[in-house]
């Protein structure tokens, strides 16, 4: 199904984020991307910000998907 | 004031600019 598709690919750009595997992704890790993303690092805050939505800092695959199914257009839950 | 629906569409476009990126990454990284 599409739900399937969006959630391996999330699953896909998660890992480019969370590189050791925590299951979650930080500031830290976020602050990271910055030289191999073409963000800034206030965008890049910003996209965190705005991604964690229980604003605890911590970034989980379920938080992440919904953005990213989100940018797709799509509703996942 | 604050453009409440301008701010969100530009957070919209930061978000887009952001996975984009992640997906061209991708590839090689």
């Amino acid at each position: 199904s599409i739900e399937e598709m969006v959630k391996e690919k999330s699953r896909e750009l998660f890992a480019l984020c969370d590189k050791e595997g925590k299951g979650f992704i930080n500031k830290v890790d976020m602050q990271r991307l910055h030289g191999e993303l073409p963000l800034s690092d206030e965008q890049l805050r910003d996209v965190f910000d705005s991604l964690d939505n229980d604003g605890n800092g911590f970034l989980t695959f379920e938080e992440f998907c919904e953005g990213f199914g989100g940018f797709l257009g799509l509703n996942v839950s | 004031k604050p453009d409440v629906s301008k701010t969100g569409a530009s957070n919209e476009r930061m978000l887009a600019n952001f996975f984009n990126s992640l997906l061209n990454k991708k590839p090689g990284s």
